[in-house]
């Protein structure tokens, strides 16, 4: 989907 | 040995619901302080977070940090077999590579087992740092659920801009578009009624449909959703599950459109 950003990109690896 | 028994077993039928469509695996994370999910659906747009807490079984035994991998399409065939007011217990051995449900009818005439394979997910976990809201709203879920399901046949995406006077939820797409202004409410009878909106700084992002409806399978658990949005950071979506704990979703929000 154009646009969307992923989830992963805003919280960091645990 | 970990053993988790739950008297109102329709709970944990109604959280597979809310998470069945959006996850295909998840593991089960049993702690001493109760059980923790967190998984990212499979294009990693959004992420589920649930928390059931000890104290909202009726027996709740962790001798052992525990993860559990299941198969929520199995897990899900397996809670069916259970009747809405079966009382719902989860047990496995330390190390084991199965779960075990047990469902007792209320007057225990009926008691069924079903033992289901684990599975070794290797699942990232990610650190969800607490943030203040630049806005928090609290609105009846089925209205939420409304919402997206009557926006969601203009386009494939809902702009929601939150300012002082209320909510606004929109969409636009081949056919028109849509506007849904939601008030604050000034008085309700019941507190599951109302609107409420805390609002630090106005604003509006714009999320998928598509995300927004599998959330809303979790209506069932609880009259309230919140809302909760700062610019450009994720959408929090959460639903009180009793007083046993919370499911939340976080949604990235779509950006250019």
């Amino acid at each position: 989907m154009a646009g969307q950003s992923k989830i992963s990109s805003f919280f960091s690896s645990k | 040995m970990f053993e988790a028994r739950l008297v109102q077993g329709a709970l944990l039928k109604k959280v597979m619901e809310a998470i069945k469509e959006l996850l295909n695996e998840a593991s089960f994370d049993c702690a001493h302080s109760g059980i923790l999910l967190q998984a990212m659906d499979n294009s990693h747009v959004s992420l589920v977070s649930l928390n059931l807490r000890r104290e909202g079984f009726d027996k709740y035994r962790c001798d052992r940090n525990l993860v559990m991998g299941m198969n929520l399409s199995s897990m899900s065939k397996i809670l069916k077999c259970a009747s809405n007011d079966d009382i719902i217990t989860m047990k496995a051995q330390d190390n084991a590579d199965t779960v075990t449900f047990v469902f007792e009818s209320p007057k225990q005439e009926k008691i069924s087992d079903y033992e289901m394979k684990l599975t070794n997910l290797d699942q990232d976990h990610l650190g969800i740092p607490e943030t203040e809201y630049s806005c928090v709203i609290k609105l009846p879920s089925a209205e939420f659920a409304r919402i997206c399901r009557d926006l969601s046949q203009f386009g494939e995406s809902i702009v929601i801009s939150c300012t002082k006077e209320g909510v606004k939820f929109s969409a636009a797409g081949d056919i028109g578009t849509a506007n849904i202004k939601l008030a604050q409410t000034a008085t309700v009878d019941k507190e599951e009624d109302a609107v409420m909106v805390d609002m630090q700084e106005p604003v509006t992002l714009t999320f998928a449909c598509k995300y927004l409806n599998m959330f809303t399978k979790a209506t069932p658990l609880s009259p309230q959703v919140c809302l909760s949005m700062s610019p450009d950071v994720p959408l929090v979506v959460e639903y009180k599950i009793e007083d046993i704990g919370h499911i939340r979703y976080y949604l990235a929000p779509r950006i250019g459109d």
